[in-house]
């Protein structure tokens, strides 16, 4: 059986999306099988694994609401990992879902049916606590929260918690945090530091060992439709999310 | 009455909140008298003004769904602005606003009763184009999109505009793009300039003169709950956010 792990934290920016194309590419390089799902209608991990959204005839919409089959929505990357791709109709998916029933399970009931042919399978959820957030919470076996190294990134992580208590309590009591990964970590600021050690005081040992630091040229290579392990590995993004999977594998 | 200006863009992180914190600020210090709405649950335009959320008694939330008046929960800063305040009760205003008959009209209702007593209105959106964004939309006379200087900000600005002109033909059709705001542009990369470049290209003179560059200071500034004119008025920041208030109110 997979594990499933979501990547999530409703404050937009953070790198939600850099994350989850990077980790899904050392996790493939490492010979491990992994899907990646795009949540997000913005559709940015689709482009980023280097997919062209603009001739999809279906995607994680058709998934959620139509129950298509994943496997006939799933397409595979140069890049040893598959994608559930996403599309501009993701847009509405956060009113229509409310209309079926036991909503909260509908991703989970799909994703039992593609579990066994992979070893992880990530979704990259988008900036909001909606219903698309919570269908992705439930389906998952745990969360990794990127955290940008600034002010208002700390200030939301407890409303993220209460949400993510709400929905453990609720819905999905398996669930359990993979780690909280310190992203855009810039040490000639006092700013990075001083957000760092307060997250490091609030979640301990939850915090990944392996800091992202701010790198441009992990935010070039969307550009190009890589992940950074195939457009530039030796920048210091590339070894910090190489580093970053070593410690999540070493978790299995 | 009022100009009233969204600050939105669906992608994450772009500088909507610190754009509209410091276009209100120095909009009162031009002696324009300026209230500032927080659509946004995360709260960031209300304690980035100064506003301690822990204790408000009732919020923007409240004026879209239970029909508050606003002048009762409108607050004053410390910066000669006000701000109509949010809490994480907006969150669940994405469903309940869809209750209320003829829901895209709610903000512009309240609006319409208080518009007399400003010379501007700001409304700093959430990172979605759902419901509380589109009331925003409605709600105004033009809308400022803030975009980062990065791939996926730029791949994002399709979908806003084909909403954007969705709203306009149904529902508003004197809302206009007041302008598109570059920021976070770091002079000392390609990928800056190539971003800068093509939405020149797209949106041509609708782009502000005035670009916001990558600058610490302007980050740090919410931590202190000032606006940056207070924070740090010298910095490279405050004075590119002074120019473009400057160029605003030039258009009147
Ligand atoms: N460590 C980093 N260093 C520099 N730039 C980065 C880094 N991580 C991400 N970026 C860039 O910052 C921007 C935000 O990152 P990303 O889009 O991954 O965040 P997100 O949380 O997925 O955003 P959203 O909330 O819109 O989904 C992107 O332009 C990305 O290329
Ligand atoms: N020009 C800038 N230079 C450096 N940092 C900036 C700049 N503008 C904003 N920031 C910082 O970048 C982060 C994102 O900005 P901000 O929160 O204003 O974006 P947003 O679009 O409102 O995000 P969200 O989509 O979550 O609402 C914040 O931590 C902010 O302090
Ligand atoms: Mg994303
Ligand atoms: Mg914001």
């Amino acid at each position: 059986m997979a594990k499933i792990i979501s990547v999530a934290n409703q404050k937009g920016g953070v790198g939600k999306t850099t994350s989850s194309i990077n980790i899904s590419s050392y996790l493939a390089r490492a010979k491990k099988s992994v899907l990646l799902i795009d949540l997000d209608m913005q559709g940015n991990a689709t482009t980023g694994s280097g997919i062209n959204r603009g001739n999809l005839e279906s995607c994680a919409y058709d998934v959620l609401i139509n129950s298509s089959e994943p496997s006939e929505v799933i397409l595979q990357t140069q890049f040893h990992f598959d994608v559930l791709p996403s599309t501009m109709n993701l847009a509405g998916a956060e009113v229509e879902l409310l209309q079926v029933s036991s909503w909260e399970y509908s991703l989970k009931k799909q994703l039992e049916k593609i579990s066994s042919h992979y070893d992880y399978i990530l979704i990259d959820c988008p900036p909001s606590l909606g219903v698309i957030t919570i269908n992705a919470l439930v389906a998952s076996n745990s969360v990794i929260i990127p955290l940008q190294c600034e002010y208002y990134a700390l200030e939301g992580i407890t409303s993220f918690i209460q949400t993510f208590k709400k929905i453990q309590y609720n819905l999905n009591p398996s669930i359990e945090i993979e780690g909280v990964l310190l992203t855009m970590y810039n040490k000639t600021t006092t700013l990075s530091k001083d957000v760092a050690s307060e997250i490091i005081k609030h979640f301990g040992n939850k915090v990944f060992k392996s800091i992202i630091p701010r790198n441009v040229r992990l935010s070039e290579s969307p550009s190009y439709g890589k992940p950074i392990g195939y457009y530039d590995p030796s920048s210091k993004g590339a070894k910090a999310y190489l580093n970053l999977v070593k410690e999540i594998i070493s978790n299995e």
